[in-house]
């Protein structure tokens, strides 16, 4: 998984 | 995005403007530990430092930035400004011990991509953060009402980001255990608080520690 779809939240 | 996680996120913006407006208009940090203040400071910096590498949309980047500028300049008031109102012997708690124990624990889970322990340590930290704070408002007993808007605020962020993952792992089979432990930590550091502050402040009356 990207650090995009792993981290989407604040 | 979901109705929960938008009110968290604005709670989160909201304990800040909550704390600036407290600086502001006692024009005094008194009460506010600047050692919480950093942390959360290191925090934002650490976990935000995919600015320059992920796009998520156009509220996600303009709420890291706000939080970073603002965490900074916090520490700028309380430094610098309103540096006489600052009591360090109130403010002793061991942040070295929060530190070093998230960058153990972020070694010892994370991958070893630089980027992901520094997210990792960012969560473990932030779960920490209130430590010095709630342990300065023991020391001193009791706190100034608005002092306490503010921490409720940034207290229900994180509760309702619990919320949030249980919805979201119902309605998107969305997984992220490191965020969950670390959020339920941070949730329940802040128990003793919401009693008080539901049985006190809600109530009129000022907060103090029984």
């Amino acid at each position: 998984t990207s650090a995009k779809e792993k981290h989407d939240e604040l | 995005m979901n109705i929960f996680r938008l009110v968290a996120d604005l709670m989160h913006l909201a304990s800040i403007f909550i704390l600036l407006l407290k600086i502001q208009k006692t024009r005094s940090c008194s009460g506010i530990s600047f050692k919480s203040q950093l942390l959360y400071s290191i925090v934002f910096v650490t976990r935000y430092l995919d600015l320059f590498t992920a796009f998520i949309s156009l509220y996600n980047t303009s709420m890291k930035i706000f939080f970073i500028a603002t965490s900074i300049y916090i520490l700028y008031l309380m430094k610098f400004k309103f540096r006489a109102t600052y009591d360090p012997n109130l403010d002793t708690f061991r942040v070295e011990f929060l530190l070093g124990g998230s960058l153990l624990l972020a070694l010892i889970f994370s991958d070893f991509v630089l980027m992901e322990i520094l997210w990792q340590f960012s969560i473990y930290l932030e779960s920490v953060a209130i430590l010095p704070q709630l342990f300065m408002l023991s020391r001193t007993g009791e706190a100034e009402t608005i002092t306490t808007h503010y921490l409720f605020a940034l207290g229900g962020y994180r509760a309702l980001y619990l919320i949030n993952w249980l919805w979201r792992f119902v309605t998107e089979s969305h997984v992220d255990k490191i965020s969950w432990i670390a959020g339920a930590v941070q949730t329940a550091l802040y128990s003793d608080f919401f009693y008080i502050y539901y049985t006190k402040v809600l109530h009129g009356k000022k907060f103090e520690l029984p």
